[in-house]
């Protein structure tokens, strides 16, 4: 199956996953 | 409004009411709202340096829990905060940057902010060099081996689909063009929790003096 870059890129960089900024403790 | 409170108990401690209210004028967030961004901000930018703005490394150890190490992500979106471009995040670069991030915040922002998310030399193109050295990043982060073969085949793959004029490099039009046809590539560009800042995090609103 196709592999999309960008889909792979945003899907797994967790450095763009700004959600993990409002789990800060 | 905020301002009423100051003489009874400062609150927003070097950030005035005025320039609340302004920054609430020219987003999505309501002043209270703002009031909450603005308790996460206190924490993200006292995590390592007490010092009023956020640092690469407290973004970092918010977003990776981990202060050390380079991450291309992570400086990226750093510089994508730093407006000023004066190497730390203030509490107005970061609000206008959660704006784009905003449930209704307007496609065509997420679409240009992601653009420049990764077109990382900033020079208005996605060049193939990117998109390759952003995927091996991803690789080496999580330890995951990719042939060269299979690699170029999903840089060939992608470029084939988004680069429509065939140029070896994505512009913004194509960009926007790919996306539109990929919605879940701005997946990352939203975040749920800002369209209720202030009930999704109760411990916020404790501190919290403004009334709707």
């Amino acid at each position: 199956p196709f592999l999309n870059a960008f889909e792979f890129i945003s899907s797994m960089s967790e450095g763009f996953d700004l959600s993990n900024m409002f789990e800060t403790k | 409004g905020c301002c009423s409170h100051r003489s009874r108990r400062p609150i927003n401690r070097g950030f005035a009411c005025g320039n609340m209210s302004h920054l609430a004028d020219e987003t999505r967030f309501t002043v209270n709202e703002l009031e909450a961004l603005y308790e996460l901000f206190k924490k993200l930018s006292s995590s390592i340096i007490d010092d009023g703005s956020i640092h690469k490394e407290e973004l970092q150890l918010a977003l990776l829990q981990t202060p050390q190490g380079e991450n291309l992500f992570l400086d990226r979106v750093f510089d994508l905060f730093d407006e000023k471009k004066n190497g730390v995040i203030e509490f107005d670069e970061f609000v206008h940057a959660l704006n784009v991030f905003h449930p209704y915040a307007p496609i065509d922002d997420k679409i240009d902010f992601a653009f420049r998310l990764y077109d990382l030399r900033q020079t208005g193109f996605i060049e193939r060099e990117e998109v390759k050295q952003m995927v091996i990043a991803i690789l080496m982060e999580s330890d995951v081996k990719l042939p060269d073969d299979i690699l170029e085949e999903i840089i060939e793959k992608t470029f084939a689909d988004a680069d429509a004029d065939k140029d070896g490099k994505i512009n913004k039009e194509e960009w926007k063009v790919f996306v539109l046809r990929h919605p879940s590539l701005l997946k990352n560009m939203t975040l749920p929790y800002l369209k209720d800042v202030t009930t999704v995090f109760p411990s916020y609103i404790f501190h919290t003096e403004v009334e709707d």
